[in-house]
């Protein structure tokens, strides 16, 4: 089983959408699939149609001693099931923060559900606080959406350096699985110098790009993955290719 | 002179570039700004051709003691300073919280610059964390930049809860400047549907709608307001606009 983190403190560049999206893309290819939402926005359980604001949810895992598995919901995807957020998220830097081993609550929290599924992917919020920390201390891999946009490009640098942190200081098998550009419109000259910038500098850019389609807008308000709301659009077949490419690195090993 | 908070947790919504862009319409037009970036992605000083990195910044007046008088930095537009942020900024939640009255360091910090300007405009991160409470709680006005995304409709009474619960315990006068929705593209159904569900619930909405342009995108990299990089462009006269209403809101009381 393989742990993934899809991180970038950078806000708005399609963590969310990608963490559903793949997630979906690989359930429908076979793979037992468990998403694990621990941004406080909450945003993967309503672009999935799963309900919002149940209990238990991650927090009452990370901080209510309640076990993980007891917080798994079903969605409407066959073959993957969600750990959905809480708003508490918002305040719990701090009540983590007083814990031992406090980067460590939620890779200890996954321990339990090791068996039932071949991927777990963690969708992170905007930031790079304990929360995050703690998705990548849990991760066996990190996944990098980064927009095609000359301020998405800023934070990159302090992301990897973050991460090389991580893998020193917490978590020494943590591994980059890859960088993927998304919201890619062709038509424009800044998205295609940025996409240049990424495949001068970044050597594990994958070869999928996302390109940027009012259906991956349209889909969460269907309450659905694009593969279901928009099987044969250009944006499911972009994130059913990620899924390969995906699958074919963490077999490549 | 007015503290404005331009704040949304949910990530990539425009809050930046709604701060750089709206205080360079603001100083066209003859008001002194000084534009205060709490975010520590520290995206604000590269749109507006100001160092990054430098010192002191935000987290010296906020926890090291120096007076933010000694922190604000010249940009390349006339009667627009700004005070920059710092990537410290992603742990001082956790040093933040150890302090006495730890929500009022900003206010506090403010107070040394109250005469020498007219407004002055805070670009919080994606967060809802003590820095952005700092803000609020330092903030006489509150502007949200809100896209036209469904997902971005979701975290939005999430927002105004709490700033409400900012003005009961925190901060009495706080009040709300208004909503702005951002990236409008109106040849796509969901936009328009997103600018209509505001219109039916917002009613601080403001007349001016921010278009989708990739002048917006383009302006940062060329280290300048998009008011100077494309002057005559549908953004810049959308940002033009929006200065316009805001000062009308705040002449009116
Ligand atoms: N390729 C794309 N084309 C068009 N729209 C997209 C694309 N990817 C994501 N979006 C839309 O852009 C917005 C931002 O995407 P998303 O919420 O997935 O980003 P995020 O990184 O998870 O944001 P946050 O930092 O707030 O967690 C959403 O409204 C989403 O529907
Ligand atoms: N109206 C617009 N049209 C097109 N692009 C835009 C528009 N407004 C902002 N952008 C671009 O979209 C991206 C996100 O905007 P911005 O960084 O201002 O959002 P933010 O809310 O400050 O993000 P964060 O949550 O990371 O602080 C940037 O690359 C910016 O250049
Ligand atoms: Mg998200
Ligand atoms: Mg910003």
């Amino acid at each position: 089983m393989t742990i993934v983190a899809i991180a970038n403190q950078k806000g708005g560049v399609g963590k969310t959408t990608t963490a559903v999206n793949l997630a979906a893309a690989l359930a429908e290819r076979g793979v037992r699939v468990l998403l694990v939402d621990v941004d406080a926005q909450g945003n993967a359980a309503s672009a999935l149609g799963a309900p919002r604001g149940v209990r238990p949810n991650i927090f009452d895992a990370l901080l209510g001693g309640v076990a993980l598995e007891d917080c798994i919901l079903a969605t409407g995807t066959e073959r993957l099931d969600l750990v959905p957020s809480s708003l508490d998220l918002a305040g719990a830097e701090l009540d983590l923060a007083a814990l031992p081993e406090r980067e460590q609550r939620l890779a200890a929290a996954l321990g339990g559900v090791r068996g039932r599924y071949e991927i777990i992917l963690i969708d992170c919020g905007p930031s790079l606080g304990l929360i995050t920390l703690n998705a990548l201390t849990a991760a066996d891999q990190v996944l990098i959406p980064v927009q095609c946009e000359y301020l998405a490009l800023e934070g990159l640098a302090a992301l990897i350096d973050t991460i090389a942190r991580v893998r020193r200081q917490l978590n020494p098998s943590l591994c980059m699985l890859g960088v993927v550009a998304t919201m890619y419109d062709g038509r424009t000259r800044l998205a295609r110098d940025v996409a240049d910038e990424l495949r001068r500098h970044i050597n594990t850019l994958f070869e999928t790009i996302i390109p940027r389609s009012v259906r991956l807008g349209e889909a969460p308000s269907h309450q659905m993955a694009v593969l279901q709301y928009a099987p044969n659009s250009r944006a499911a077949e972009a994130y059913r290719e990620l899924a390969e490419e995906v699958l074919a690195r963490l077999n490549s090993g």
